[in-house]
């Protein structure tokens, strides 16, 4: 553990907390994908079966449980309790779009074909283009709140953050994995566009 | 590379 991946992790539980928190205290998940929601759930089903499996330490599993916990409470919110605040009709990325492609990629570059890396690949390449759907709704609707663009932030900088954890790793233990850097970079330069305007503009943004 | 180093990240 380091620096870099210990702040990496608190954002991204400050991005899921921020989300869950915004929609039950406003009763309301305007302005949020839910398709991103589900994909977010997945990425984190597919990548934490080992929790069956194998034990890494007490860090690891808890916050492997309160993500996977708040996915599912957060898609839970979006689609069955405040189902009437749901904007469907600006929510129309196509999901399939980006589950077959990756599906077939995790098939073709893994580490090793089987059953849980396969898993473990599809989950690392579904995270990095999860966040499309929300990037395209708030184009679609050109604006967000303030507390969407807060939870965007965290969001985008907790892999940014990892970025910098596989570099230390790489410098202090050698260690790299490819398949994850990438990925990683790809997912942190879909932010890039959202970061700028959430720097210079500071309050609601338009994509 | 032993794929299964890694597993301890989130």
């Amino acid at each position: 553990m380091n620096i870099f991946r210990l702040t990496g992790d608190l954002s991204h539980l400050a991005a899921i907390i921020i989300l869950l928190l915004k929609i039950w205290k406003t009763r309301s998940c305007a302005g949020i994908s839910g398709k991103s929601q589900i994909l977010f759930a997945l990425v984190f089903t597919t990548r934490y079966l080992d929790l069956l499996t194998s034990f890494i330490s007490l860090y690891n599993t808890t916050m492997k449980v309160i993500y996977i916990g708040c996915a599912y409470a957060t898609v839970y919110l979006i689609y069955m309790k405040f189902k009437a605040t749901y904007d469907g009709n600006h929510d129309s990325f196509r999901m399939e779009f980006l589950v077959v492609p990756v599906g077939g990629l995790a098939c073709l570059v893994n580490h090793d074909f089987s059953f849980l890396e396969i898993l473990w690949t599809f989950s690392i390449y579904l995270e990095s283009v999860a966040i499309l759907p929300q990037l395209f709704m708030i184009s679609k609707t050109g604006e967000a709140e303030t507390i969407t663009t807060h939870y965007l932030f965290f969001l985008g900088l907790y892999r940014a953050l990892y970025l910098f954890n596989w570099i230390w790793r790489f410098y202090f233990e050698g260690f790299f994995d490819m398949i994850a850097i990438v990925a990683g970079m790809v997912q942190t330069i879909l932010y890039c566009d959202f970061f700028y305007l959430y720097v210079t503009k500071g309050q609601g943004i338009s994509l | 590379d032993d794929p299964s180093r890694n597993k301890d990240e989130l």
